[in-house]
């Protein structure tokens, strides 16, 4: 564990908890993707299938059941509670060729062909581009509630962090997983523009609106 | 193997 991770993990966990309160105190999941919230739900399930087979630490089980019981809270208010109040005609993403582009990826790449190996590849690959639902969902609306936009900040920052992390983990630890690494990347690299936003308009107050 | 050393991530 390095400070990077650690940050990382805080800014995710921020992330999830912005998300649930904002759902929670508006009674609304208005403006939120509810495939970008499936599709984080299937990653943490696969990943986290070793949380029965393999210890790492308290922290690390902690924060695993944490991740997996708020990702099914959140589908539950998206699609049950606050059901009457989700965009379904706004979130329109083909998010099932996410899923196919992963699977097939993480056949054909992956550090070993196990079954489990395989499950947390596919997971890494999913998580690179789950957020693009909901980038399009805003895409598509034009604009975003400064809450969801505090939500995207802290969920793309964590993957940065993470990469700065694995930058340290190469040169202290000669660590290094290309997988991790590559679609970190992928993954950072599509919140730039949402980065960009949301630095030169909400954080001076301003509402997140997309030129026209 | 060298690949369990990422699993300790989240």
């Amino acid at each position: 564990m390095n400070v990077f991770r650690l940050i990382g993990d805080m800014s995710h966990l921020a992330a999830i908890i912005i998300l649930l309160i904002k759902i929670w105190r508006s009674r609304s999941c208005s403006g939120i993707s509810g495939k970008s919230q499936l599709l984080f739900t299937a990653v943490f399930t696969c990943r986290y299938l070793d949380l029965f087979t393999n210890f790492v630490s308290i922290y690390n089980t902690t924060m695993k059941i944490f991740f997996l019981a708020s990702s099914y809270a959140t589908i539950y208010l998206i699609f049950m509670k606050f059901k009457a109040t989700y965009n379904r005609n706004h979130d329109t993403f083909r998010f099932e060729l996410l899923i196919v582009v992963s699977v097939i990826l993480a056949l054909l790449i992956n550090h070993e062909f196990s079954a489990t190996e395989i499950l947390w590849t596919f997971s890494i690959y999913l998580e690179a581009v789950a957020i693009l639902p909901q980038l399009f969902m805003i895409t598509k609306t034009g604009e975003a509630e400064s809450i969801t936009s505090h939500y995207l900040f802290a969920l793309g920052s964590y993957r940065g962090l993470y990469i700065l992390n694995w930058i340290y983990r190469y040169y202290v630890e000669g660590h290094l997983d290309w997988i991790a690494v590559l679609s970190g990347i992928v993954q950072t690299g599509l919140y730039c523009d949402f980065f960009y936003l949301y630095i030169t308009r909400v954080m001076k107050g301003k509402n997140l609106t997309l030129p026209a | 193997k060298d690949s369990s050393k990422s699993k300790d991530e989240l």
